[in-house]
């Protein structure tokens, strides 16, 4: 099984909406996936239809208080189920702090469906605190949703430097993927000249940086209303728009990522 | 002084190029404006072309270690200052929590200046956490911004809560000035259908509500690129590009918000 942590600390950067829309293209290729909801505002979760109610199983109760991902997790569609989450995960950080291998505890329940799934997509808050760093661990590999603006920009150099500290302290297989553009506007100059930035800070990394081989991806994802509209229905793109630009470029980014697993 | 929160705990709505522009907008209509970071991500203060050395005095040192604000603020233009941010405040939060009044920290700052400004615009980071419940007990208003997409509406419920505990324990003057739609494209189905549902969810404020009486603003900011590029300028929007879409609809704002001034 190969695992992404959808991760970047900057706000509303389009993470859930690749973490969702990525794991619904993958499932089209014929991958079982499952996708993993990690933060407590729940919006993967809502995102394809489910709001937990206090006495459904969750996340939370998977990290916290032994239920086994198959009693929590649900289908979304063919070959995709999530993991949903709750408010009430607000909670996890305080309580996986008192545990021992508090870093790991994600990894742990993960573990033994690995052969049940090609893909485990984890959805991330819009944070660097201990659920983060749970998905770090459990993760084989980052992908970083990025906006081509300036102030998304500044926080990438932290961003990185965390995922250098679970590699070398929690996770050595931990490797960055790639950037992924978001709500792309390849029209404007400023995006062509963040895009600029981004590979040439990504090719300038030294070996012993997790960003190490890490590329922009070439498929970017364009600003489309149907990707902010389907979560209004509780559906992804591909059940809601199949034929918009939105499905269009998702399809094409699982597809690039799929060949990327070749080489791996 | 009139004092404005600008919160929402989504990431990424709008509320930095807010807080900047607004500011900036305000202070161009001849007000006197404390603009104050109080978001570890300093994007506030990046927005306007500060980056803090350690040794720099920023808000940090305000609230944890007895510098004045006189000693911290910067002139950004004419009637502008800004008290700007450093990472180091991500370390705040838990200095904060051991203090006496751990909630009125930046009250007790701000009351000393309340006669030298006009007004003062607190940018806020995107959680629920002490520093937002310092902004909460310190500021008179709350301006929340919102992206008109289903998953940003999808927090406001808890956001108003969050402000209602704030206003019945701590700063009982607390009100929502209103909602202000950011990123606005008027003409998505969307757009539309989100602004409706806000409308009606806050005229349907009970009495004791904080947001009893709080409307959406009747100037919403479009989406307009200039206002995503003047950052990698160290600009607010007046500075970079006076006569653009996200000048002028910014300077509409702080002309309605000043406006209703008069009525409280
Ligand atoms: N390519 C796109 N085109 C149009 N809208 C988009 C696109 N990607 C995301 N959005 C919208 O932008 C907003 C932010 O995206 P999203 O919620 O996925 O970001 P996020 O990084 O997960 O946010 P958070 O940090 O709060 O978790 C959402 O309302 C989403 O519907
Ligand atoms: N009206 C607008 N038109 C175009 N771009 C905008 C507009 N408002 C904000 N932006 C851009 O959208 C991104 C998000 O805005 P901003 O950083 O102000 O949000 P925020 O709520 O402060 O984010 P955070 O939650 O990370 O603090 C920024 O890159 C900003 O430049
Ligand atoms: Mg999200
Ligand atoms: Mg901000």
């Amino acid at each position: 099984m190969r695992s992404l942590a959808i991760l970047n600390q900057k706000g509303g950067v389009g993470k859930t909406t690749t973490a969702v829309n990525l794991a619904a293209a993958l499932a089209r290729l014929g991958r079982n996936v499952l996708l993993v909801d990690l933060d407590p505002q729940s919006h993967a979760s809502l995102h394809v239809g489910i709001e937990l109610s206090a006495g459904d199983a969750s996340i939370y109760d998977v990290l916290l208080h032994g239920a086994a991902i198959a009693e929590a997790a649900r289908t979304v569609s063919k070959r995709l189920s999530i993991v949903p989450a709750h408010i009430d995960l607000v909670a996890a950080e305080l309580e996986l702090a008192q545990r021992e291998e508090r870093e790991r505890v994600l990894a742990g329940v993960l573990g033994p469906y690995a052969s049940l799934f090609d893909y485990c997509i984890i959805d991330c808050s819009p944070s660097l605190g201990l659920l983060t760093v749970n998905a770090l661990a459990a993760a084989g590999e980052v992908l970083i949703p990025l906006q081509a603006h300036f102030l998304a920009l500044h926080g990438l150099g932290r961003l990185l430097e965390s995922i250098s500290l679970v590699r070398h302290g929690i996770n050595p297989q931990l490797r960055v993927a790639g950037v992924l553009f978001c709500m792309f506007e390849k029209a404007t100059k400023l995006s062509q000249e963040v895009a600029g930035d981004v590979e040439q800070f990504l090719s300038a990394a030294e070996p012993d940086q997790a960003w190490h081989g890490a590329r922009v991806f070439s498929t970017t994802i364009r600003r489309n209303v149907k990707l902010a509209e389907c979560p209004s229905f509780g559906k992804h793109i591909f059940d809601y728009a199949p034929a918009s630009h939105g499905a269009e470029d998702y399809f094409a980014l699982a597809k690039e990522i799929a060949k990327a697993a070749k080489s791996i």
